[in-house]
């Protein structure tokens, strides 16, 4: 049985993954089997939402900036399309023979690359949607790389004004991803970091407040505060970074992924 | 998101399917 990495994709593969597997049982268990109905109005139906999702994922393709989904999306979209046909050659086959082997053969395959084919669009979707987040994350850590060259009042505001949006932005949807993932490791890791950042940022901005307080004041322990400042900015960098890597997993092997 | 639904409606109608032909057979098993 397949496993599904987020909530929503196992929500909408699951019930039909466990009936396939069925599906594959019976026709293995009963080989001749009874005769088959007329499967020709279900295949027809499967075939009129193969033809929606294909327009919907070709104008999904288009409007899209995303290089690997505009490279990857069109494979998954040929993989239902040609699915698609087998039902129906399955379906004309078992109209003049409802006890055809090959036809039922075709059956099986069709129903495995529907559901395979639908699987590789929805991850397709998914990593696209998370290659989003990672932006994100990527324009934090821009802003992080940057925090000790602020020395200036009015280039902290700035920088606050900059960051603040982009930070809420991340932590919004990363506590979302969180929520979506089925593997409970990694959403708790993403869990973890998120809260880190969350205190980290604060204090961040109080230890480059009191740098620039020390260089306008010309006082001593510059150094300290600029390594405290750094320090901090690292730190939030290197949660940030970890954030990045767990969104990125896909897995289930706890041995290949942790 | 469109494509989610779009992928509901396949699966759907593909369960509708998969149904319809493992109740020819499971009769016999």
């Amino acid at each position: 049985m397949p496993v599904f990495h987020t909530k929503t994709i196992e929500s909408i593969l699951d019930p039909v993954a466990q009936q396939v597997s069925r599906l594959v049982i019976l026709h293995e268990e009963a080989e001749d089997g009874n005769a088959m109905p007329d499967l020709s109005r279900p295949v027809q139906v499967v075939s009129a939402a193969v033809t929606n999702l294909v327009k919907v994922g070709r104008d999904t393709i288009n409007s899209s900036d995303d290089n690997i989904l505009r490279q990857d999306m069109p494979a998954a979209l040929n993989r239902v399309e040609t699915a698609s046909q087998l039902l129906e050659e399955a379906s004309d086959m078992l109209r003049a023979d409802p006890y055809s082997g090959p036809a039922r053969k075709k059956l099986i395959e069709g129903s495995r690359g529907i559901l395979q084919g639908t699987s590789s669009l929805l991850l397709c979707f998914d990593e696209s949607e998370v290659r989003k987040i990672i932006q994100e994350c990527k324009r934090v850590l821009d802003y992080l790389a940057v925090a000790e060259v602020i020395n200036t009042m009015e280039d902290l505001v700035q920088f606050l004004k900059d960051l603040s949006p982009c930070l809420s932005k991340v932590s919004r949807e990363v506590s979302a991803r969180e929520k979506e993932l089925t593997h409970q490791v990694h959403s708790e890791i993403l869990v973890r970091c998120l809260e880190q950042v969350k205190i980290l940022a604060p204090i961040l901005i109080c230890s480059m407040k009191v740098y620039i307080h020390i260089v306008e004041q010309q006082g001593k322990g510059v150094e300290e505060a600029a390594e405290n400042r750094n320090y901090l900015a690292s730190r939030m960098s290197d949660e940030i970074q970890e954030i990045i890597r767990v969104l990125q997993l896909t897995t289930y092997d706890e041995d290949t992924s942790e | 998101e469109m494509i989610l639904e779009a992928a509901k409606g396949i699966m759907a109608a593909s369960s509708a399917l998969v149904r319809a032909a493992n109740a020819a057979q499971r009769e016999l098993i």
